[in-house]
């Protein structure tokens, strides 16, 4: 495993445990997307069930573990505890997600690297998880101001997604077998999709303004 | 890596 890869797992869990502070500390979820956290669970249980078939090391397991039982965690509270489902900003987290379930299965179909069970799961999750942020990204331009936890959840979740970017760069010199196509390319569309926040992110830090984004 | 071979990655 290289640093980048490292770094990106680390900034992924950071990114979680952002989250889980956000929703233990203020008892709220405002801004935060229910269907994105759905969608979230879908791509970790779908593309973990390698779980019961294949052991790769104890850090992979506990590591899908934790994101399995995190992103639960997270849906629970957002549907069923009495203080946190009121703060959720249902009228806003309007996005059509089955849209987003339906092309992403359909291309999972489609394209994979093998037709079975296990491969068009794989690939459906990496496809779900490309596309997953988008409910968040407009749930978080409709109410314009966003909270300081909330920013930061975002900022670590794309910066994941960047250093598995480079994680990719520096596999392909040293390990010249590694060819995963469909998770690097629907890697590339997903870290796209952060630009645009990536870039309103960078000039509120800069100006040590609030996060706010356009309408 | 083969294609469809173990994935190592999250």
């Amino acid at each position: 495993m290289n640093i980048f890869r490292f770094l990106g797992d680390m900034t992924h869990l950071i990114s979680i445990l952002i989250l889980l502070l956000k929703i233990y500390a203020t008892k709220s979820c405002s801004g935060i997307s229910l269907k994105t956290q759905e969608l979230y669970a879908l791509v970790f249980l779908t593309r973990y069930l390698d779980l019961f078939t294949d052991f790769i090391s104890v850090y992979n397991t506990v590591m899908k573990l934790v994101f399995i039982a995190s992103s639960l965690a997270i849906v629970w509270c957002m549907r069923n505890h009495p203080l946190v489902r009121r703060s959720y900003d249902k009228q806003l987290d309007t996005f059509r997600h089955y849209f987003l379930l339906l092309a992403s299965f359909l291309l999972a179909l489609l394209l994979h690297e093998k037709f079975a069970f296990q491969e068009v799961l794989w690939a459906f999750s990496i496809y779900l998880e490309a596309v997953a942020i988008l409910p968040q990204l407009v749930l978080l331009q409709r109410s314009g101001n966003v909270d300081n936890l909330t920013g930061q959840y975002v900022f670590f979740l794309g910066a994941y997604r960047a250093l598995y970017i480079f994680n990719w760069i520096y596999r392909y010199f040293i390990d010249p077998h590694f060819t995963r196509w469909i998770a690097c390319v629907s890697g590339l569309v997903q870290t796209a999709l952060y630009a645009d926040f990536f870039y309103y992110y960078f000039i509120s830090w800069k100006n040590n303004a609030k996060l706010q984004l356009p309408a | 890596t083969e294609p469809s071979g173990v994935k190592d990655e999250l």
